[in-house]
């Protein structure tokens, strides 16, 4: 998934 | 972490306490669009309730407390503290026009139809076009005061660096956000005008003042 990443920016 | 994702929150940042400062300083909102205001609130309100349900870093959820007190902060003084000083003569822009596109659109395109997934996709539509009742306004009064000139320089840069960030993470850890890059770019175009006016006229030590 590729917001899971996403979740660590502001 | 990378640099154009540091300088891009710490111009963001800067965006709000520059805001926050003018507004606190001149003990007067007037120029400042509450209902932009007004959206930025809703918009960190949705897109971090994760704090609720996630911990990333001390970083990350400093940043988040930091920007949601501080958009409840400006809208505390905007339309309580110093509600005789604001403009709302010129701040006409239908905020409707925004937020239920902004709610459909998170309905429609998304990651993942979970609540706290459409509340941020949600967020991210609404946060691209939150600063149009503030450019509205700019436009509607033909200038805008070198203070608020750079609140919206500095709030703009914030998106313009984001997308050097998700370019330099596409490159470096393969990972890339579709909904978030298409609202980040359509939010920087927005700025676009306004970035212009500002380095051949504020840098200059002139006005920002629209042609007649």
């Amino acid at each position: 998934h590729s917001f899971r990443v996403q979740k660590d920016e502001l | 972490m990378n640099i154009f994702r540091l300088i891009g929150d710490l111009s963001h940042l800067l965006a709000i306490i520059i805001l926050l400062r003018k507004i606190w300083k001149s003990r007067s909102c007037a120029g400042i669009s509450g209902k932009s205001q007004l959206l930025f609130a809703i918009v960190y309100t949705s897109r971090y309730l994760d704090l609720l349900t996630v911990y990333v870093s001390m970083y990350n959820t400093l940043m988040k407390l930091v920007f949601i007190a501080a958009s409840y902060a400006t809208c505390y003084l905007i339309y309580l503290k110093f509600k005789a000083t604001y403009d709302h003569n010129h701040d006409t822009f239908r905020i409707e026009f925004l937020l239920v596109p902004a709610v459909i659109l998170a309905l429609l395109i998304n990651h993942d139809f979970m609540a706290l997934e459409i509340l941020w996709t949600f967020s991210i539509y609404l946060e691209s076009v939150a600063i149009l009742p503030q450019l509205f306004m700019v436009s509607k009064t033909g200038e805008a005061e070198s203070i608020t000139s750079h609140y919206l320089f500095a709030l703009g840069s914030y998106r313009g660096l984001y997308i050097l960030n998700w370019i330099y993470r596409y490159a470096m850890e393969d990972h890339y956000d579709l909904i978030a890059i298409v609202a980040g770019v359509v939010q920087t175009v927005l700025y676009c005008d306004f970035f212009y006016l500002y380095i051949t006229k504020v840098l200059r030590g002139k006005k920002l003042q629209l042609p007649a």
